[in-house]
């Protein structure tokens, strides 16, 4: 291994990242947990910790850009230079640039991350069928409003299962639209559009107008790609067409003639002799994890490895389960030193036989004098009758939108049968029913009438669970319930577990840490809290937010 | 029949990468990523430094030290690649 000269780093453990744009190529969910992954190679050997900021200025600065793209040393077009990223320090010292005229995957082909549909942002499953015909893409078959989708499962007609693929019909990002879809045809200095352009724009970026008239409105979000949009070329986000005609020749799949490097290519009209619209075929693509942990790497301090299977050898190699080298492991801990402290608990269900003390648990009661701003973590978080409730050692606190926080109250004077320490806790918005849970005991309140203590199993939760983490209120009567990396869906009505649980809380709400000891709903977002911090998903199971639950919800 | 297809290189709009020769790519590859660069500096002549810039790299790369720009090292050059240079000048 080898640093960079004068041993560059971070003079601090804490670092911080922000990404400041996302590629069309991934959904950005799966960027952010792609970036979190990374960062997460390094921060398992050594004492650094990775916060993201989604304002100001953070150590690492993390952009996709094509070409010239700010700093003196451009982009070179699809493949060849991947990414780069400066060693740390002040400005651009510590940033890493992404080539976006690259197709960024996870290293296998173009992932397809579903929205709505009823598969709850599952990955589309390629290839699938549908009415007896085998689909490789995302199609518009069966449906009249050019949506494409696609099943999330091999079989449609089996399993039923779908979701929507990325389209500017549903969705922008970036801009300032709020992520709304493009309203086509839209005018743009006066032209008529139907489709998304890079009209207007020096980076290459497709873009379109989410109202009627951006000469007017002023509103616009950049166009995600489709899974089949060529890369470079003339004809970024287009889709090939086929057949098409080169040199007289009629080509029914991509092809390298005409080209002296080998690169397979197609043509997005259907004669390139006179429209020579043209594009790269969408390929397998390069891992945004893997070379973003290595570009992390040089942004941490680490310079180019000599050893072939490190991550920081300077060439880039798909690794399907990757693991640090040893070479990796000795550069970042020369300059960091090794991890200290206890590891953090493994994620999963918890297995041990040791129950949570309940209610023979001895509250030790915050002083009522003091303020909420000296609780760092709270027992658990939320929304009762739009107030948020903060629960801590047998007292709560609640925050309304403009007050300070009130409290503390004693849990025993407001719901008397639970105990002082208790995991979770929801309101059932249709009966306005209170649901608290503490260690495998559960208690339903309707006012002051209490049902429980009772067995979480007798909701047909598995023994191996020893808690209820967090509570998520959906549509129809359903809750959410959290534990490790599963979670379940509870019919509030029956009391009893949805068939299909558990799932994985990762696959479904990507970018949240594992080991979160709370989950609520709140304003219409859901809330993972680890520490003293929270992550804030949006409906469309984006983190858009990661921030203090003291300074953010409390307003401290 | 079975004439092969007379291969036609077209100049594709828009294409970012540039016709190049292989010593032309080598050359850039070399100055980009230091190898060229550290050993001009030290007052070779231009083409013992490419030599001995050839055979740096390939020593760092695991290829066999020719010191000659051969198949396998501009195989290599033309693999995907972290774009921070390799020596520091």
């Amino acid at each position: 291994y080898q640093s960079f000269d004068g041993d560059l780093k971070w003079d601090h453990n804490d670092v911080t990242y922000r990404i400041l744009n996302y590629s069309p190529d991934m959904a950005p969910s799966l960027t952010d947990d792609a970036f979190a992954r990374a960062f997460k190679v390094w921060s398992d050997v050594t004492p650094l910790t990775f916060t993201r900021l989604f304002d100001g200025t953070a150590d690492i600065m993390i952009s996709f850009g094509k070409a010239n793209h700010g700093d003196p040393y451009p982009f070179d077009g699809k493949d060849g230079l991947l990414a780069h990223a400066y060693p740390p320090g002040e400005g651009i010292q510590g940033d890493a640039h992404f080539d976006d005229d690259e197709i960024w995957t996870l290293g296998q082909g173009t992932v397809v991350k579903t929205l709505y549909g009823n598969a709850e942002g599952a990955l589309c499953h390629f290839p699938f069928t549908f009415l007896g015909k085998s689909y490789s893409s995302c199609t518009t078959d069966g449906r009249s409003d050019n949506l494409p989708w696609c099943s999330t499962t091999a079989d449609f007609g089996t399993d039923k299962k779908f979701g929507f693929c990325p389209s500017e019909l549903l969705y922008t990002f970036g801009g300032n639209s709020d992520d709304k879809p493009c309203v086509f045809p839209f005018v743009f200095l006066g032209e008529t559009y139907d489709s998304c352009t890079t009209e207007g724009r020096s980076d290459g970026y497709r873009w379109c107008s989410t109202t009627d008239n951006f000469d007017n409105d002023m509103k616009f979000g950049f166009c995600p790609s489709r899974e089949t949009a060529v890369v470079g070329g003339n004809s970024e986000g287009e889709s090939c067409r086929f057949p098409f005609q080169f040199q007289g020749n009629s080509y029914d799949s991509c092809t390298s003639e005409g080209r002296n490097d080998g690169r397979l290519w197609c043509a997005t009209t259907d004669n390139f002799d006179t429209d020579t619209k043209w594009g790269f075929c969408p390929d397998q693509g390069y891992s945004l994890f893997l070379v973003a942990a290595h570009e992390f790497g040089h942004a941490l301090g680490l310079d180019h490895s000599k050893v072939r299977d490190a991550l920081m050898f300077p060439m880039y190699r798909f690794i399907e389960n990757f693991s640090l080298n040893e070479d990796d492991v000795e550069g970042i801990q020369y300059l960091y030193g090794p991890k200290t402290g206890p590891h953090p608990s493994p994620p999963g269900p918890i297995t041990t036989t040791t129950t949570r003390p309940t209610t023979t648990t001895t509250p030790t009661p915050v002083d009522p004098d003091n303020d909420v701003c000296q609780v760092t973590t709270f027992d658990a978080i939320t929304e009762i009758g739009n107030v948020l409730h903060f629960f801590k050692d047998g007292y709560y606190w609640k925050k309304t939108n403009s007050d300070k926080a009130k409290g503390p109250f004693a849990i025993s004077e407001g719901w008397p049968a639970l105990p002082a320490k208790i995991d979770s806790a929801f309101e059932d918005p249709e009966t306005k029913k209170m649901y608290f849970f503490a260690g495998t005991q559960f208690w339903v309140y309707t006012g002051k009438k209490v049902l429980g203590p009772r067995s979480i199993e007798k909701l047909g939760l598995p023994s191996s669970v020893q808690t209820v983490e967090g509570s998520v209120q959906r549509k129809g009567s359903k809750v959410l319930l959290f534990n490790g990396e599963n979670y379940w869906r509870l019919d509030v009505t029956t009391l009893k577990m949805d068939r299909g649980y558990p799932r994985t809380t990762d696959t479904v709400f990507g970018g949240v840490p594992s080991d979160v000891h709370d989950v609520f709903l709140y304003k219409g977002h859901i809330y993972f809290c680890r520490d003293r911090f929270y992550w804030r998903m949006n409906s469309r199971r984006q983190v858009n937010r990661v921030g203090y639950i003291k300074y953010d919800l409390l307003k401290c | 029949f079975s004439l092969p297809i007379k291969s036609v290189f077209v100049t594709f709009p828009g294409d970012v990468i540039k016709n190049m020769t292989d010593v032309e790519m080598a050359d850039k590859y070399l100055k980009r990523f230091g190898y060229l660069e550290t050993l001009q500096r030290s007052g070779f002549q231009s083409l013992v430094s490419t030599s001995k810039a050839l055979k740096t790299l390939q020593k760092r790369m695991g290829l066999e030290e020719t010191g000659l720009l051969d198949k396998t090292t501009l195989d290599t050059m033309k693999r995907p690649r972290c774009g921070v240079p390799d020596i520091r000048s």
